[in-house]
C-alpha cells in the first residue's frame, strides 16, 4: 500500500523514511594528514600520568592512511576507521568539513564522534541553496563570547527560534578518544512540540549542506615546550563518524526519495504536487493554492474544473478569496467553442446543444445564423435562437414568417402579405 | 404550415453589392 493514502483512496501526510543522509557521501576537507607522510602521536593516561604513542599518517599506505572517506563509512565500534587532519592546525587556522546532502533535507541531528580530543571550539553551519550563501546553526566553545561573540547558553524564545546558540557543553578535552558532539537542531526550541504549525522552524532544520568548522584545538599547554615537537604532533583533529539524521524533504507529499535521470536526489511527490521538494503543484491542478501537508489534512493540489476543454489553468487568489477558499483554478484557451472560468458555457457564435453533457467535444454548435435573414451573427447562446429582422422566423432567420412573403430587397427580405 | 427557407437567387443586389453574402 501507498502510505500517500489511506485504505479508501483518500490523501494522507505521508514523510520519506529517517535516515543518516551522509552515509556514504563524499566530504571535502581542508587538511588531511598523510601528504607527505608524517608521525602523529595519541596521549593517553593513566594514573595521573601522561603517555604518548607515536604512528604515521601516509596517505599513500592504505593502512596508515585516514581519509575523508572514513567520516562517513559504516561506523562499526570494534573497527573504527578515522579521518584526522595535519597535526596542529591551531586557532587561526581553521579545519573544515563540507558535505553536501544533494537536495533538501529536514535535519534532526549532527553528530561527531572524536578519535581526538574534542576540539575547544567549532561551530556547525548549513546551507539551503547548495553551498551559496551559509548560516550558523550551533556554536561550541569554551569561550563563547570570544570565538563566537555569543554568550554562552542563551536562552531560546519564540522570538530567536531561528538562532544558533553557543555552549560549552561537549567541549571538555576528556574522554581524550571517543568523545561526541550530538547537535539536536530542535532541542530546547519552544515550538518544536507544534513542528507542523511553524514555519519557522521548517524553515530552520531545512538544509541542503553542512559544514563544520574546527576552530581551536585543545591542548595541555605544552606545544610551546622543550619538547614541543612531540607535543604538538600530539594535538590534531580526528574524528571516526559524521551523521547528519533527518529525513528527505517533500513536505508531506511523498515517502520516499529516488535518483531521477540526471542522477539527482528528488522526492516521489503524490497528491497532485511536483518539484524537487514537491514544493509546488503539478500542471494544471491550480485549483487551490500549494500548501505544506500536516498530520490532519493532506493538503493535495486540485485538478482546474475546466470539463475536459482546457489543458492549461492559473491560479488565481481573488476569486479564491470571493469562493470562500475553495476554488480560484481559471481555465486557460478552452477549446471545442466554449468559454469561461470553467470552460462552461459556449463561446460568441454558438449554443448549447442540450442533448449532450458540457464535457462533450460538440456540446457547442455553431449559429448558422442565415446571411439575408438575421440581423446579426450571434444567437442566444442557450437556445440557438438568432435575432430575426422584421417578418423573418426560425432559429437561423431562414424563412418569412406567417403572413409574410420573400421580397427582392435583402434589407427587408420578408414584407407583409397585402 | 411551414413556410419556404429564403430563396437567395430571388434577391435584388445591385445596390447593397457590399452586403452580399461571398457564395452567393
Amino acid at each position: 500500500p501507498d502510505p500517500c493514502y489511506d485504505e479508501n483512496g483518500n490523501p494522507r501526510r505521508c514523510i520519506p523514511d529517517f535516515v543518516n543522509s551522509a552515509f556514504g557521501k563524499d566530504v571535502r576537507v581542508t587538511s588531511t594528514c598523510g601528504s607527505p607522510a608524517a608521525r602523529y602521536c595519541v596521549v593517553s593516561e593513566k594514573d595521573e600520568e601522561r603517555t604518548r604513542e607515536c604512528h604515521t599518517c601516509d596517505a599513500a599506505d592504505s593502512k596508515k592512511s585516514r581519509p575523508p572517506a572514513y567520516l562517513t563509512d559504516l561506523n562499526n565500534p570494534h573497527n573504527l576507521t578515522c579521518w584526522q587532519s595535519e597535526n596542529y592546525a591551531q586557532y587561526p587556522q581553521n579545519v573544515t568539513l563540507t558535505l553536501s546532502l544533494g537536495k533538501k533535507f529536514e535535519v534532526t541531528y549532527v553528530s561527531l564522534q572524536f578519535c581526538s580530543p574534542r576540539p575547544e571550539s567549532m561551530a556547525i553551519y548549513k546551507s539551503m541553496d547548495y553551498g551559496k550563501t551559509w548560516m550558523p546553526f550551533q556554536f561550541y566553545s569554551m569561550q563563547c563570547k570570544k570565538m563566537y561573540n555569543r554568550q554562552n547558553k542563551a536562552v531560546i524564545t519564540k522570538q530567536n527560534e531561528q538562532e544558533a546558540i553557543c555552549t560549552d557543553s561537549h567541549t571538555d578535552m576528556h574522554p581524550l578518544t571517543g568523545g561526541l558532539i550530538a547537535f539536536s537542531t530542535l532541542d530546547g526550541r519552544p515550538s518544536a512540540h507544534d513542528f507542523d504549525n511553524s514555519p519557522v522552524l521548517q524553515d530552520w532544520v531545512t538544509a541542503t549542506d553542512i559544514k563544520i568548522v574546527f576552530s581551536r584545538l585543545h591542548t595541555f599547554g605544552d606545544e610551546n615546550e622543550d619538547d614541543s615537537e612531540l607535543a604538538r604532533d600530539s594535538y590534531f583533529y580526528a574524528v571516526s563518524d559524521l551523521q547528519v539524521g533527518g529525513r528527505c524533504k517533500c513536505n508531506g507529499h511523498a515517502s520516499k526519495c529516488v535518483k531521477d535521470r540526471e542522477g539527482n536526489l528528488v522526492c516521489e511527490c503524490k497528491h497532485n504536487t511536483a518539484g524537487p521538494e514537491c514544493d509546488r503543484c503539478k500542471p494544471f491542478h491550480y485549483d487551490r493554492p500549494w500548501q505544506r501537508a500536516t498530520a490532519r489534512e493532506a493538503n493535495e493540489c486540485i485538478a482546474c474544473h475546466c470539463n475536459l476543454h482546457a489543458r492549461r489553468c492559473r491560479f488565481n487568489m481573488e476569486l479564491y478569496k470571493l469562493s470562500g477558499r475553495r476554488s480560484g483554478g481559471v481555465c486557460l484557451n478552452c477549446r471545442h467553442n466554449t468559454a469561461g472560468r470553467h470552460c462552461h458555457y459556449c463561446k460568441e457564435g454558438y449554443y448549447r446543444d442540450m442533448s449532450k453533457p458540457i464535457s462533450h467535444r460538440r456540446a457547442c454548435k455553431a449559429c448558422d445564423c442565415h446571411p439575408v435573414g438575421a440581423a446579426g451573427k450571434t444567437c442566444n447562446q442557450t437556445t440557438g435562437q438568432c435575432p430575426c429582422k422584421d417578418g423573418v422566423s426560425g432559429l437561423t432567420c431562414n424563412r418569412c414568417a406567417k403572413g409574410f412573403q420573400q421580397s427582392r430587397s435583402p434589407i427587408a427580405p420578408c414584407i407583409k402579405i397585402p | 404550415e411551414v413556410m419556404p427557407t429564403l430563396d437567395m437567387t430571388l434577391f435584388d443586389w445591385t445596390d447593397y453589392e457590399d452586403m452580399k453574402p461571398v457564395d452567393t
